[in-house]
This record gives structure tokens, C-alpha cells and sequence, in this order.
């Protein structure tokens, strides 16, 4: 399993419909402050179920949404879609129980400023919980040690010795 | 389940002494439960000495020191259990250029088996990349990608000492 | 005191208003009571908003605008009461190479007042000293002064680009 | 008041008597992870009242005593000792009660491995509330804002609203 792509549009600071091509080894993200690097990581995390706003260093899950800028307007959706290969067969979506045996697996999840969610697995409307049932066990998925926000790796070592439990379990 | 979880310990145990030895080159560290007798809820407790020191509280460790430590951490879960991706956003914030080079030469190494993405304002660190990405905001608070060469990205950040008094 | 309290909330607030806009080079940020009635004990809110982007929680900021707005502050106080030195260590860590250049020129101007000390690994800001002072452990375990010159100290952290791959 | 010298012996990873000669307007110290640069900055804190080992990253006060390394011997005492230029007459120094007018003021503060505390002020052995009391109204002293500990700078933000107000009226 190989994540190939990332596309963000109207997600926090990144209005626009942005493509991101994955297939190198090691990308590096680069930029000046404030740019929108860490609201990727945002954007992955939650395509991949984050349901903490504060995880997201929001105050409501509506805060991912972009919310304008001084010459633009608020846009009315966040969406981002993450593309993976998946020829190993790693992952086994089964959006709404019916397996899809394609190479290709797209997540798609979109929230929408009325409120309402919607999650798609190769374009198949899905509930959430298939998107982080079907990421069970490949060491992915919000919470996991795949992904290091900003600023976090000193809590690692500040945590208490239940904390540090907590995460180890999580992780294993 | 118990033994998983016996089993995934030792091997994050064993991989967290020997990588610490390795990104500091030398010195000890360890993991262990608090109360081995209570596997299923014991706390965890991790103790670090880099080479030369004595053993003393991590609270006393240098910033770096830290990093240095968590990454270690991080890449013993990793290499217990790999995961097809793993995202770094500034970890290398603290650390001076001998260890960003470190941590630059710990992601290479783990990338012949996963896909690693780094976010870092560390020209050091971009020069690990197979490839950069540059997001930059030309029209206020709208985000956008522009694409970057090494080259570019070093010069964009190259410290031009500014003439100090 | 009641007085003195007021008194100083309001300079502070004014100096961070205005060394907000320029540390920003525009944008808005304020710091006010959460209950004005009750001087004695209110709480004190903070809200940043950087040019060109719309008003938001200050959690939404990004690390190096937090770091900015957190810099703008302490020199609010400071401008209000200033102390005759200050110590600042690693305060330019999530900083990119611009925001650096500005949190140095501040230093700077503040440095007409009062002695600065930074702690700092980046180049740049290393430019601002008037006097570096190294400190290294060519014993494991003991720190040791070493005079630094700044032509030395560049090179000592210059970034080679480390060939990738 | 002015800094002019910081002198250390046996503090932290301090194990010989180091002078530090401050009377530029910006000093910048560096150097490697780890070599030290964040004890002066503990050991500034300790000799000017901090009373809180947590604050200077220990479990008790007796950590600040260097501890030995792999060829060295733990030391007997910490000893630190700050010198201020004092010719505007803004210290205004009075150990035991006893005003002390000279144009330079030197702050000294020890601690033996037995746990015994030795505080002076130009020599003259006194009390730390001294010491505290000397350095009131200065805008110098533990816990002030003139102090920006290594990772303290995102705290500032991080704080509650009653947080933010203990700081500021410990500021004020
Ligand atoms: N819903 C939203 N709509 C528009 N902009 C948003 C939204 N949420 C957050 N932002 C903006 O995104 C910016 C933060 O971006 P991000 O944290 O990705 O920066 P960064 O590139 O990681 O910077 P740094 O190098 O400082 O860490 C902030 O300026 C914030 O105001
Ligand atoms: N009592 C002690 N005796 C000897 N060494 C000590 C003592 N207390 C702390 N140290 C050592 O001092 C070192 C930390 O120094 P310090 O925090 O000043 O580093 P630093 O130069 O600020 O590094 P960084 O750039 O990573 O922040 C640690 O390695 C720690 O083990
Ligand atoms: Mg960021
Ligand atoms: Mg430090």
C-alpha cells in the first residue's frame, strides 16, 4: 500500500482545488510560516477519521472548513481525498459491507457548512467507520505513531508513565 | 491481547536501545514497565543517558537531547510495526546540524520501507528529499503549491549573515 | 494595586496592538479583559489576526505565528516595564528565515534600553549579536567555554547540502 | 543595574568555575545539543530566588549540583554568582538590614551536597529573601516575563485566560 495522492479543496487555508503527487521515498514540504504546510497533516489526519477538533487545532470540526480571506469568500465545503496503491492488497475496503477488489483506493471525506458529512471509498458512498475499519492494523489513522504534528515530539517524553501506556497500546 | 502485546514491547524495547545508541552514538537508554507483574495496566517508564553523562532525570536532558530521544522512540514503534507512510512535521525545531543530519540519515534509512513526508524549515533536512514540495500563500491566506528545486529551496532560506550594529 | 494594574493593561495592550502590525507588517491583534467590571480578577483574552487572513482562534494559528504573536507580547510587557536585561533561549525555533530577520530586529531596537541574551542554533540570529559566546563539551559530561567569532560560528552550522539519495 | 559578569562552579553540567564577561548590548550563546547553553540560563534563575527544582528541570533542588560524568566525580556544591554593575543605583542591597552602597552589587548563591544553602550580597552572607527582596521591582527575578525558558514561548499562547492573568499580574 503506497499513498500516491492528496487533494485538498476548501480545506482551512488551502481554498482552492490543490493536488499533491506522492510517490517519492522521502518528500519534503517546505515554505514560510503560516503557508499551510501543518494544515496538510491536518487534512490527513482527518481523511482518515480524526473526529477531535482540537486535534486539529480547531475549536469545532466546521473550523476545517476555509473560512475566507479578505478578498475571498467562505467556501461551503472542506473535501480531501487521499489515493493510494494498493496492488499488495494491504488494505480491504468494503464500503457499506461489499468488498471492491480494485488497485486503487480513493477515501473521500467532505464536510459540508450546514453540518452534514460525507465519506466516500472509490467514489462509493460509505460510512465513516469503513474509511477507519479499513485502515485497522496498517499502523495508519488518527492517533497512530505515523504521524507527528508540530510540537509533539516533546510530549512523547513528558507524558506520565499511564500517558506513555496509553500510547503504547494505541501504537501496538 | 497479552502476548501481542509482550511481544510488540520486547521488540520496541530492544529496537529503542539499540537505535538511541545509534543517533547519539553511544550511551543508553531503556523502556520498561513500571510493574512487570501487571502487564496488562503497568505504566511505562523510559530512562536516557547519552554517551559520557551520567544517569539522571530525562527532565534534565537539552532540548535536543529530547528530540533526539522521541525519534528515537517513534522509530522503534516504526520498525516493530511499519506503517506504509509516516509524517514528520518539524521535529527537527530543536535541533542543531550535526543531529538534523542524524535525523535526516534515520529517515533515509527507513525509507526503503515506507514513504516518509518531513515538513522542515531546515535546509539540511530538505536536502534528504527525493522530492520538495513549496506551498506559499502569493494571495493572502489562500494556500497554493509551487513547485521547488533544492537549488531554489537552499537559496529562498540561505542565511545571508545580516551585518550586526 | 487597582490602579497600577489598569495602568499597565492598558500599555501593554497598546504596545502589543501596535507590535503586532509590525512584527506582522499589518494584521490585527488585541488582548482585553473577559469581564471589565470585575478589574480585580478577570481573565484576559488574546486574539491575532495576521494580514490578509480573516479573524480566527489563535489556536488555528500556525507554530511560527504563534511564536511571532507570543514574541509580540513579551515585548509588550517589556516596552511597559522594561527590566535591565532579558534572557531569551531558542525563542526563534519554529521561526522560517524571515520571521527570524524580524524577531532579531526587534531585539535589536529593544537592546538600546536593556542587555539581550539570546540562546539560539540559527545563523541568522546569531548575526544580531554583538558578542557570541560558545559553550561546548569537548569533555563528555562538562561544559566548557570556547570563544566563537562569528565568521566561525556561520561555518560551524553552515548547511552543506547533504547530496540526497 | 547592569549585567557584567555570570561566574558558575559546579552547577549542572558546569563541573569547573566558568566566568561568562556580559557587557554588550546582544550576546548570543551557542553551541551543540546538550553542551550547556540552557544551564546558564537555569543557573541565572537559581542565583536570582527560583525556588522550584521542577522550574529548572529537576525532581529536587539537588540536581542543579553537578553530578559527575564518566570521568569525573560528582561535585560538593553549586555555587553561582551573578555582578551587576550598579552605579545608577537601582539595587539597592541590604543583607542582614544593612544598606550596602557600592557601585557593583555580586549576588552569590550555594548549595552543599548535605543540602545546606549559603545565599550573599557582595560577600556578606544574608538570607535569600534578600536577595528577592533586592531584585523586586527590577523586572528581574524568577517567574518574570524578562526570562523566555527554552519551549515557554507557545505556553504563552497555550494559557488559559486565568492563566494569562496570573502571568500578567505577576508581570505587572
Ligand atoms: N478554516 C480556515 N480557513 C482559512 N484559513 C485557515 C483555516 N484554518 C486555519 N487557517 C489558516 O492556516 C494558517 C496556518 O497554516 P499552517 O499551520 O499549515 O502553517 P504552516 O505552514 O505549518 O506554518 P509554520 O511553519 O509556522 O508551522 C493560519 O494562518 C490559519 O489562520
Ligand atoms: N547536575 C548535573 N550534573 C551534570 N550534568 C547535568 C546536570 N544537570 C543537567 N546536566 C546535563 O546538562 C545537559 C543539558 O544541558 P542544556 O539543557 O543546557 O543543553 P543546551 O545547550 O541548552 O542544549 P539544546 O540546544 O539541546 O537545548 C544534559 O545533558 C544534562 O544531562
Ligand atoms: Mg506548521
Ligand atoms: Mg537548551
Amino acid at each position: 500500500m503506497k499513498l500516491t495522492r492528496a487533494i485538498l479543496s476548501g480545506f482551512k487555508s488551502f481554498a482552492d482545488r490543490t493536488e499533491f503527487d506522492f510517490d517519492a521515498g522521502i518528500s519534503c514540504i517546505v515554505g514560510p510560516n503560516g503557508c499551510g504546510k501543518s494544515n496538510i497533516v491536518d487534512a490527513i489526519k482527518w481523511v482518515l477519521g480524526e473526529q477531535s477538533a482540537k486535534s486539529l487545532r480547531g475549536g469545532e470540526m466546521r473550523d476545517v472548513i476555509f473560512n475566507g480571506s479578505t478578498r475571498r469568500k467562505p467556501a461551503g465545503m472542506a473535501q480531501v481525498t487521499l489515493v493510494f496503491d494498493n496492488t499488495d492488497g494491504v488494505l480491504q475496503p468494503a464500503p457499506n459491507g461489499e468488498a471492491d477488489t480494485s488497485d486503487t483506493v480513493a477515501v473521500t471525506r467532505r464536510l459540508y457548512r450546514s453540518g452534514q458529512s460525507e465519506y466516500l471509498i472509490n467514489k462509493t458512498p460509505c460510512r465513516l467507520r469503513d474509511i477507519k475499519e479499513m485502515f485497522l492494523d496498517t499502523g495508519i489513522g488518527a492517533g497512530a505513531y505515523s504521524l507527528i504534528e508540530q510540537g509533539r515530539v516533546s510530549q512523547l517524553l513528558n507524558a506520565s508513565q499511564d500517558e506513555r501506556r496509553a500510547f503504547f497500546d494505541e501504537a501496538a | 491481547s497479552r502476548d501481542r502485546f509482550a511481544e510488540t514491547f520486547k521488540a520496541v524495547r530492544e529496537n529503542f536501545q539499540a537505535l538511541f545508541r545509534k543517533l547519539f552514538g553511544g550511551g543508553k537508554a531503556d523502556i520498561f514497565l513500571i510493574d512487570p507483574e501487571n502487564e496488562l495496566e503497568s505504566g511505562i517508564e523510559i530512562v536516557a543517558r547519552p554517551p559520557g553523562k551520567e544517569l539522571r532525570s530525562i527532565s534534565l536532558l537539552s532540548g535536543g537531547e529530547r528530540a533526539m530521544t522521541a525519534i528515537a522512540l517513534v522509530f522503534s514503534f516504526f520498525q516493530a510495526r511499519p506503517s506504509p507512510f509516516c509524517v514528520l512535521d518539524e521535529v527537527d525545531a530543536p535541533l542543531d546540524e550535526a543531529n538534523t543530519g542524524r535525523y535526516g540519515e534515520i529517515v533515509k534509512e527507513f525509507s526503503k520501507i515506507s514513504q516518509f513526508i518531513m515538513i522542515t524549515h531546515a535546509k539540511r533536512t530538505m536536502a534528504f528529499g527525493d522530492v520538495l514540495y513549496g506551498v506559499t500563500m502569493q494571495e493572502p491566506g489562500v494556500s497554493t503549491p509551487v513547485s521547488v528545486r533544492f537549488e531554489e529551496a537552499a537559496e529562498m532560506i540561505d542565511d545571508q549573515p545580516v551585518a550586526a550594529g
